[in-house]
């Protein structure tokens, strides 16, 4: 019998994309194209805003769920522009 | 579409950009080719003209630059951000930057263009054939010198056409040493170097001395990108050594495993686990046409469309036959309203007149040369030396004492001709010393002795003076014509040149300036300058030197044997 292959993931030095969350990784999309104002945000939130997420999927032409789901979290991967959505 | 809060947009139409650096992983003369064609997206719907400066600011200044460039905004290594660009106004707003993180393509892979061997500077043909056995990048295989070169077409061993692939082992660009190539080993701070680094240098760029020692001579260039080198990581440029050992396991190729993102990667020494060197493998790349033509819409002043077609939606794709979506085509065009009319008209009726003679400055009449006959068997390899050549729409003209060859851009076409000079320029003299077409109003300028004459279509202004146009009276003749951007052209005569803004027909200040200065490694009394297929060409004698975009003499040659395959 095959035993099932296991992969290791390894921490590469220099990489620059860190392994974030996916939490972290919507925060800091939505905070970097302008979908969370990050001057009159207070203190450190942890919780997505649903409100943040729609704005961003309408902008992208996704599905407005409100939710970090699947498609939304595949296109903040996508390779893009680095001017912000909203302007801010 | 979207435009930035304001309407910002340009106060002028003839918008002036600038390349400050290119990226090592294209040829320049490609890079620049993409920036052209991707302003042409928005210029060919908009009254908006684009023209290129090589010195000074720039509306649009344009550069590549890694991490922390010098903005707020810094990029973040290979994918993920690509470039970003700033709405219209003064100072950074208005500049592109591309993240040299990137691999910068046409959107297919690499783009590697030729030097020497016997392809012409062609682009390499992936996958090629060498021995029976498919190349898909460069190679140093069946070579002693080690230096990788390519097959321009599929099949090597049937069609013989290659090239060397670009290499530190041949070139450098930028720097200060006129891109010589690289020597190895060289020292630095002390320290002794066997490939290109990035040490000492805060922008990650890898370099090389030009000498042996860069601690004494301080000569330097930057390393060109070969198609096999690893992209970022903390071996960026460095080549993949295979095999490589990883995790106890050997590998022959790039591999995905230990990464979550599943890209490509491999080791670039023998021994991940002891080195702990390595960076992402080459892949299709970013179209930098495509990225540049989004980037130049918010230099222009449009935001992020929110229609997954248009060109300004935020997120990549490459697309295989661009145009420009309806939603980019009405953003644009709500800034600077729509393209009324040709802008390039190859003819345009600057002269109106119904005689196609007309008079010069003194109202002379000017006459008409009756063609003179012309003997069909006479030969262009039998002459020894050509009054002048120069490229016309954009076929190569030899001309010779009331005669004429030509040359279609299909070299393999061969030398059309003798025709008589006068039958399709009558007003013309025998001897023309240079002549040039001006790329944008497709004007034909003739120089001889101290006139000149411009050719209309079949209307034709002069002869006038060419003292006319700025050049001093101590000058008998100009001998070599290359042009600038949209309205500059350099002039030749003896050891100097001028430049002479076309559009004002007047010179521009700081010059003479000595041709052996700004064009080093040509001769510097060339008796004929001309301009083709982006290259530079300074004869003397039967010889020609080739000075590519980088100002680097790339061929010498004969003009009868290599140009004209006599």
């Amino acid at each position: 019998w095959s035993l099932p292959i296991k992969s290791v993931f390894v921490d590469f030095p220099g990489d620059i994309i860190k392994n974030m969350t996916d939490i972290e990784l919507a925060d800091n999309y939505l905070k970097k194209f302008g979908y969370i104002d990050i001057q009159r945000r207070s203190g450190l939130d942890s919780v997505i805003s649903t409100k943040a997420l729609k704005k961003m999927q309408k902008q992208l032409g996704l599905k407005e769920t409100g939710e970090l789901d699947k498609t939304t979290l595949e296109a903040m991967k996508q390779p893009r522009c680095g001017v912000p959505d909203v302007a801010n | 579409y979207a435009t930035f809060e304001g309407d910002l947009k340009w106060d002028h139409n003839d918008v002036t950009y600038r390349v400050l650096n290119y990226s090592p992983d294209m040829d320049s003369f490609v890079i620049d080719d993409a920036f052209v064609r991707a302003f042409r997206v928005w210029s060919d719907v908009t009254p908006l003209t684009f023209t290129r400066l090589f010195d000074g600011i720039a509306d649009i200044m344009i550069s590549f630059g890694k991490t922390d460039h010098g903005d707020f905004y810094p990029f973040d290594g290979k994918d993920g951000l690509l470039a970003h660009a700033y709405p219209p106004g003064e100072g950074v707003q208005g500049d592109a930057h591309f993240d040299d993180d990137e691999f910068w393509t046409l959107g297919k892979g690499p783009v590697v263009k030729t030097l020497y061997g016997n392809a012409e500077g062609a682009m390499c043909h992936f996958p090629f054939r060498f021995q029976n056995k498919p190349y898909k990048h460069c190679t140093s295989e069946g070579r002693l010198d080690d230096l990788p070169w390519c097959a321009t077409t599929a099949d090597y061993d049937k069609d013989k056409k290659y090239g060397f692939c670009p290499s530190e082992l041949l070139y450098t660009f930028g720097g200060n040493a006129n891109g010589e190539k690289c020597v190895f080993p060289f020292t630095f701070l002390g320290m002794e170097y066997d490939s290109c680094t990035s040490e000492g240098r805060s922008d990650g760029f890898r370099w090389c001395a030009t000498t042996k020692s860069f601690d004494e001579d301080k000569k330097y260039g930057f390393c060109p990108g070969r198609d096999t080198a690893v992209i970022g990581g903390n071996s960026d440029g460095e080549l993949c050594h295979f095999p490589f050992i990883f995790q106890d396991k050997e590998y022959d190729s790039c591999t995905s495993e230990g990464r979550g993102d599943g890209k490509l990667w491999c080791s670039t020494t023998a021994n991940y686990g002891q080195d702990k060197k390595w960076g992402l493998c080459p892949d299709r790349g970013y179209s930098l046409f495509l990225v540049a033509a989004h980037e130049f819409g918010h230099a222009l002043g449009l935001e992020h469309s929110t229609i997954k077609e248009a060109l300004m939606y935020p997120m990549y794709s490459y697309v295989e036959n661009f145009s420009l979506h309806k939603d980019d085509i009405e953003g644009i065009q709500y800034l600077y309203g729509s393209n009324t009319g040709p802008k390039l008209t190859p003819n345009p009726p600057i002269y109106p007149t119904t005689d196609p003679i007309v008079t010069d400055s003194t109202d002379r009449p000017t006459e008409t040369t009756t063609p003179l006959p012309v003997d069909p068997s006479q030969d262009a390899c039998t002459v020894t030396i050509f009054d002048s050549i120069t490229a016309i729409n954009g076929e190569l003209h030899f001309f010779k004492n009331g005669i004429y060859w030509r040359m279609p851009s299909k070299s393999n076409a061969g030398v059309k001709g003798p025709h008589a000079i006068s039958e399709k320029w009558p007003q013309l003299p025998a001897v023309i010393d240079t002549a040039f077409e001006d790329t944008v109003t497709k004007k034909i300028y003739f120089f001889s002795g101290t006139k000149f004459w411009v050719y209309t279509g079949q209307n034709v202004m002069g002869p006038r003076s060419i003292e006319k146009l700025g050049l001093p009276p101590s000058i008998q003749k100009v001998e070599g014509a290359l042009q600038r951007g949209k309205d500059k052209v350099l002039l030749f005569s003896g050891d100097s040149y001028w430049r002479l803004n076309i559009k004002d027909q007047k010179m521009d200040k700081g010059y003479p300036k000595y041709t052996d200065v700004a064009f080093g490694g040509v001769p510097y009394k060339a008796h004929d300058v001309f301009q083709y297929k982006g290259n530079s060409y300074f004869c003397q004698d039967r010889s020609y030197w080739r000075m590519n975009s980088r100002r680097q003499v790339d061929r010498v040659g004969n003009v009868k044997n290599d140009i004209l395959k006599c």
